[in-house]
């Protein structure tokens, strides 16, 4: 495992900050949650409007595709194959590959998916706060996911009103994965695959400014998780003390036990939210419940390992 | 600003500048005067629990005025949480999948 990683260090990776409850502003003076009679709030599974982009479980989505587009080279046989479609197929991210089989220049970004995830959401409760794993089952169960531009976000979701069979795929999983509950592993994983869904209790975050949250089981029950937001890296900073150790003496490098190992959370609520729409929690600790649910999506079909066998 | 290394609490007056500055960094109006004093004390007890946090936190995190400092604890949850999760992971039993399986 790496000492740090940051995902969004990656050109394309990760896309910009969205806002889950920025719904279509109507004419109207503006109430604590917003304008009167928006329907602030309904979209409880995190995705950002009017461009439903990426979400912490879209984006989980949208990662991989975009990490495999771009990081190695495009063969026509193994890409094209995969994505049955011609060129300029938008991956969420911006970025496409052209029939040569080399990556193209970069496009727009457009969106990937989530009204399709509140319509055909298989209980029906979208708009109540979805699961991660029903996003993903919903993503299985329709055989991919189609693009915005096919499946507007119209502000409201009813869940009998799954049009998936009627719109292109643009974008598909062979699988999701809840990964083993242990920061070490979820590192290891991050640092080599990609971004990460969990899910985590968000009590101290409407007071949180920035920094590295270091939380007890007390002041934050990683048992009742209750918000999920995207994985995106982890590092290193100074404690408080490091600080002023540092201060009063001359080490020239980060005494390890004055330096905070933390994760990256990218949020859904908007660029000036935390530390511009990210925050920090510490690493090491299970805090909040990081370890409760981690998720992610695989794109390819499992590669057969050669057998082994135990010994007798 | 956050509240690390702060006096308790702004006083009385100072709570009404804050909450304005607060209004007006984030868009904030309210219809009805009984109203705005609802959202004022309100601000004031989650400026008071932010202080509260960042004396329990072990980190380096602060805490303070955010775009949520006139909402309830209930309201914040209403709006951006979804239902609590508690128990074990879940089993995953629906046979995955649809017919087409495979051709996309």
């Amino acid at each position: 495992v790496p000492p740090t990683c940051d995902w969004r260090k990656e050109a394309g990776i990760i896309s910009s900050i969205r806002n889950q409850v920025s719904a279509p502003l109507r004419p109207g003076p503006i109430q604590p949650w917003g304008r009167e009679g928006e329907e602030r709030g309904k979209a409880c599974i995190p995705f950002p409007h009017p461009h439903p982009s990426t979400t912490s479980k879209t984006a989980t989505v949208a990662g991989p595709w975009q990490q495999r587009a771009t990081s190695r080279p495009c063969g026509p046989s193994n890409t094209i194959s995969l994505w049955k479609s011609p060129c300029k197929v938008w991956l969420g991210e911006g970025t496409c590959v052209t029939e040569t089989g080399v990556p193209g220049a970069r496009a727009p970004t457009r969106s990937l998916l989530a009204p399709e995830l509140l319509d055909c959401d298989r209980c029906g409760n979208g708009c109540k706060g979805g699961f991660v794993w029903d996003a993903f089952l919903t993503v299985l169960n329709n055989s991919g996911l189609a693009s915005d531009k096919d499946y507007p976000f119209k502000g409201n979701s009813k869940p009998h009103r799954c049009l998936a069979k009627k719109h292109k795929k643009v974008a598909w999983i062979q699988d999701f994965i809840m990964l083993q509950p242990c920061e070490q592993s979820i590192a290891r994983y991050l640092a080599t695959q990609g971004p990460i869904t969990v899910t985590i209790n968000m009590k101290l975050l409407q007071q949180y400014q920035k920094g590295v949250i270091k939380a007890t089981p007390t002041t934050c029950d990683p048992q009742l998780v209750d918000h999920s937001v995207l994985l995106v890296g982890f590092g290193k900073s100074k404690s408080a003390e490091g600080r002023q150790a540092e201060a009063v003496s001359s080490w020239s490098h980060p005494h390890p036990r004055y330096s905070i190992p933390y994760w990256i959370l990218k949020n859904s609520w908007g660029a000036n939210w935390g530390e511009e729409g990210y925050f920090r929690l510490h690493r090491g600790s299970n805090t909040c419940g990081i370890t409760k649910y981690p998720f992610t999506a695989r794109l390819d079909k499992p590669v057969k390992k050669h057998q082994v066998s135990c010994p007798p | 600003g956050s509240l690390r290394g702060q006096d308790p609490g702004p006083q009385p007056l100072e709570l009404k500048e804050v909450f304005t500055l607060f209004q007006i960094r984030y868009n904030r109006s309210y219809s009805h005067p009984a109203e705005h004093a609802r959202r004022l004390d309100i601000f004031a007890r989650n400026l008071a629990k932010a202080q509260q946090l960042q004396e329990e936190d072990l980190g380096t995190a602060e805490f303070g005025v955010t775009p949520f400092s006139d909402l309830t604890e209930e309201e914040f949850g209403q709006l951006y949480g979804h239902q609590r999760v508690a128990g074990e992971a879940p089993s995953v039993s629906q046979k995955v999948g649809s017919e087409e399986w495979g051709q996309s």
